[in-house]
């Protein structure tokens, strides 16, 4: 039986039975995916499996992708209380040779909407690593900024595009590495440094990264074959 | 004149039987989020000559089963799926990466001689 189970896995992908200590939070993206198609599959509605309409990308296979990184300390007091600085690294090894890159799609989760705390303003700025991380070094050495947003309150999720970095960032497939800066900025009524830093401490303990990747397989999804003229 | 085929005959010719396949049967729930199970089914039955001019069954199907109604030594023809259908799978692998995937044929929706 084991080695029946073990041939089967592998023809799903898998090189051997997963055992995953505790189940990761599916986002509701990919959950209205699957009841999509398992309701289409009930219906016996033929659907594209080579398509996420959801998305509006090709692709077979979506995997979410949980962040491997790290928060980074800086020296400064001043610069603590309102700047957070955190690696984020995923790992893109589950993403074989042969299955082409449609999307990647970056999730910072800052945390629920609420109706209080609504403020302070944060600035957000996405670079990419070069190279692994050295432990003391302060910042790591990033190459350019890809991302810069503001946003009026920590809450919510934001969703950054990172295909083209990601598919140059890609061969051969490994860790993705980036280096997230978030400016909490002041400016509101006193007791603005015990607001800063109370914003740092709870996004320290709120903030969710994770990266959406979908990808075709061509061995699995042939390509459309075109209309003779 | 059509012979009426007796009831338990036709109980054992060729068609699709009802097989749950449950995740937790097989130890697999601990890594497939969705769906705990699905309805596979499967193909089962004899393809008696008369059969094959009635299922959806391949020529080469009635040809065979013509050859074993002439020479027994000859196997008849075998009950097997002849329409599948895929399933989508939500799953965790090692990593914690969580995986929707479609896997094809993992469905039998109709059978027939082959």
């Amino acid at each position: 039986f084991q080695f029946q189970e073990r041939v089967f896995l592998q023809s799903l992908g898998l090189d051997k039975e997963p055992s995953p200590k505790k189940f990761q939070p599916v986002p509701s993206i990919l959950k209205r995916i699957f009841q999509d198609q398992e309701a289409a599959a009930t219906a016996g509605v033929s659907q594209d499996l080579c398509y996420v309409k959801e998305l509006g990308v090709s692709g077979n296979i979506l995997r979410l992708l949980p962040d491997q990184g790290f928060f980074l300390y800086s020296e400064s007091l001043s610069q603590a209380s309102s700047r957070l600085q955190k690696l984020l690294s995923f790992n893109l090894s589950a993403i074989k040779d042969e299955e082409q890159l449609t999307m990647a799609q970056l999730g910072l989760d800052l945390g629920p909407n609420t109706y209080y705390n609504l403020g302070p303003e944060l600035e957000l700025a996405l670079s990419l690593v070069q190279g692994p991380h050295v432990w003391g070094q302060a910042t790591p050495k990033t190459g350019k900024m890809f991302a810069l947003q503001s946003v009026p309150w920590p809450q919510g999720v934001l969703h950054f595009n990172l295909l083209d970095v990601a598919k140059r960032n890609n061969y051969p497939r490994k860790n993705l590495g980036l280096f997230l800066e978030i400016l909490v900025k002041g400016g509101r009524a006193s007791g603005v440094n015990f607001q800063l830093e109370d914003t740092c401490a709870r996004l320290r303990r709120s903030l969710h990264a994770s990266l959406l990747v979908v990808t075709l397989n061509p061995e699995q999804c042939h390509p459309p074959t075109r209309k003779r003229r | 004149a059509a012979i009426p085929a007796s009831k338990a005959s036709c109980k054992n010719l060729c068609h699709r039987h009802q097989l749950f396949i449950n995740f937790r049967d097989l130890g697999w729930h601990k890594w497939i989020i969705a769906p705990k199970g699905f309805m596979a089914n499967y193909c089962h039955g004899d393809c008696p000559f008369s059969l094959t001019t009635s299922l959806n069954s391949s020529n080469y199907a009635f040809m065979q089963a013509l050859m074993h109604a002439i020479d027994p030594a000859v196997p008849q023809a075998v009950c097997i799926p002849t329409k599948l259908s895929p399933i989508s799978m939500l799953y965790q692998d090692n990593d914690d990466n969580v995986i929707l995937r479609h896997y094809e044929n993992m469905v039998v929706d109709e059978c027939g001689c082959g």
